[in-house]
């Protein structure tokens, strides 16, 4: 099962409507795929059509109470499952840590499930605490949606560090499979040069045999589309809310770039 | 000394972006202005042109090491001063936890510097924890920064019943000054259609004795405008950088609206 973590802490960047709709787009290409909402706002889940107080264990349940994994989740559309959140997961990070092996819990109730799917997206927090860490160690690869705007690019550094730092610590196997461009205003020159930034510094990082020397800026870019901010309003992904606009293209063109890179698993 | 907690835990909604801009259109109107950074993030602190690795105490030597606020704060514009955040600002949240007084030691290290300023107006960062509760237990009005978007509609009780709990237990004198909306797309009719949400949800509350039974959704809203995105990567503000857009025109509006309501406080 490819396991992508989808991060950043900067909030408001577009790691919802990334996990939401991607993940839409690989179900409906006939990819298995299930998605975790590890963040306590439970955006994912609400974006997914689903109401979290109607929710009664969920992430919380497997990440506290070591609830089976496949016990929580549920089938939200044809090959699409989630483990969905609740409020109780906004007591999380505090009580998990107090408990042993607190990094990895998440890691060892995949491991269950690992057989039924090919893809697992997780929805982190605008946070790098312990629920961001647990994905972190639970994934190979890393997803960073960025938006292309100067203050969304100063915890960047901060991001690969705390990466770099499970991948020493605790997975050796993780790597940044890419970095997605959201809400892009092609209209401005500010996304351009926040590209080029962000382009020079991953060229200069090649071969140094960090976990994102191999990372990319991915081909296709997420444009600004309101569209995007009303589908989640119906509980629908923008597939089923408006197939025909940019954001339903943009993200059907990243899920085929997933799909073009599986060999490199 | 008029101060504002500017505050809301969904991330990217526009609050460092308010606190900049604000905070200087007041200081340009001859107001005595102090702005705080509680943000981890430092993002105030590089909006207004200050280098976070180049701060050696800052908010978390008030925070952490009872540093007298007046040693820590810098005058970055005419009468507009900044207590600047760094990277050890992230490691704050934990350390104050294990301190007495925790919710309100900003609050006593403001009282020194009281009767210097006019307004003190605090960034908060994207949550709900020990730094940001400080800053409720410190202010007398919560500036509210929303994002016209369904998923930034979702946290807006959670927010209202921290506040409303900040005002029985530690600050009675706290109340919802106003929502002000940002990043509003005037093509959409979504914006419009939250902001209905929300006047009617604050109707409702007239008279409920709540923090938010007087808050309204400020007649001003801040239109989505490329230049307040980029006037941070200069260390401007938008008064600054372009004195004559949208965003600087919104922001002056901002800070008009709360000299027209100073004999309310
Ligand atoms: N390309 C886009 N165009 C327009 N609006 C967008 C786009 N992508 C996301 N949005 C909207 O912007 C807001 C922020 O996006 P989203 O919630 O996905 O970000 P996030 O990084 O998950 O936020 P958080 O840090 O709070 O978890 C949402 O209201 C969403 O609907
Ligand atoms: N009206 C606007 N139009 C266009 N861009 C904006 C506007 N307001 C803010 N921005 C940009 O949007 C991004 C988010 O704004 P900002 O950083 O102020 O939000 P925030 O709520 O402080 O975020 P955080 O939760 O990370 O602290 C920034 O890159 C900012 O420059
Ligand atoms: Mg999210
Ligand atoms: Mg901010």
């Amino acid at each position: 099962m490819r396991t992508i973590a989808v991060l950043n802490q900067k909030g408001g960047v577009g790691k919802t409507t990334t996990v939401a709709n991607t993940a839409a787009a690989l179900a409906m290409a006939g990819r298995r795929v299930l998605v975790l909402d590890l963040d306590p706002q439970a955006h994912l889940t609400i974006h997914l059509g689903v109401e979290p107080a109607a929710v009664s264990g969920g992430a919380y349940h497997v990440m506290i109470q070591a609830t089976p994994m496949d016990q929580q989740i549920m089938m939200v559309r044809p090959n699409l499952w989630l483990l969905p959140a609740n409020i109780h997961l906004v007591g999380a990070e505090a009580e998990l840590a107090g408990l042993p092996e607190r990094e990895t819990i998440l890691r060892h109730a995949l491991e269950a499930v690992a057989g039924h799917f090919e893809y697992c997206m997780i929805d982190c927090g605008p946070s790098l605490g312990l629920l961001t860490l647990n994905a972190l160690s639970a994934a190979q690869e890393v997803l960073i949606p960025l938006q292309p705007h100067f203050l969304a690019l100063q915890g960047f550094g901060q991001l690969l560090q705390t990466i770099e730092l499970v991948n020493r610590r605790i997975n050796p196997g993780l790597k940044v499979a890419g970095i997605l461009l959201c809400m892009y205003d092609s209209r401005a020159s500010l996304p351009q040069e926040v590209k080029a930034d962000i382009e020079s510094f991953l060229a200069n990082a090649r071969g140094s045999g960090t976990a994102w020397a191999d990372a990319q800026v991915l081909p296709t870019h997420i444009r600004r589309n309101i569209k995007l901010a009303e589908a989640p309003s119906y509980g629908k992904t923008i597939l089923e809310y408006d197939p025909a606009c940019n954001g339903a293209e943009d993200y059907r063109q990243v899920a085929a770039y997933l799909m073009a890179t599986e060999h490199v698993q």
